[in-house]
């Protein structure tokens, strides 16, 4: 099961924006 | 005419959805130890997307809420207590949803673009990139 800080990098790295 | 940094300067909206420029604008904000407002902002975008009803989702809403808003740091500063509330009462009832941190989010994005975005664009890390 993931830590509570693994979900959170995981949900900020979702939405930074991607190399075009 | 439209490089990416004629888009920076033109909205803060515009330099956080481009990868040089939010990165830029992040090397910044943790040179002025508010990095936190950032993280805060995209993740507030990531939670928006997450599946509601993935159990993950509402772990997510409470790390997001233990992390930013039941601290002292700099994201819970500059909310509002009525904001800060909203939220507590949502997680303490399990209520989640998509639009919980609109409003914090919303906070968070003004107070970025009166004070350290305009700051960034006058950056000595900015002009160098430039």
């Amino acid at each position: 099961i993931d830590s509570e800080d693994d979900l959170l990098q995981e949900c900020i790295s979702s939405a930074m924006p991607k190399k075009k | 005419p439209d490089s990416p940094l004629a888009r920076w300067t033109k909205s803060l909206h515009s330099l956080l959805g481009d990868q040089d420029g939010a990165h830029l604008f992040r090397t910044f904000l943790e040179r002025e130890k508010c990095v936190d407002t950032l993280d805060f902002w995209f993740a507030c975008n990531g939670f928006r997307q997450m599946d509601l009803k993935d159990t993950k989702t509402l772990r997510v809403a409470k790390a997001i809420y233990k992390r930013y808003i039941d601290t002292s740091s700099i994201v819970a500063k500059q909310l509002k207590p009525a904001t800060k509330t909203f939220i507590r009462d949502n997680i303490k009832k399990q209520q989640i949803d998509s639009a919980m941190f609109d409003q914090a989010q919303t906070e968070i994005q003004t107070s970025m673009e009166e004070s350290p975005y305009q700051m960034f664009l006058t950056s000595d890390i900015y002009l160098e990139y430039v």
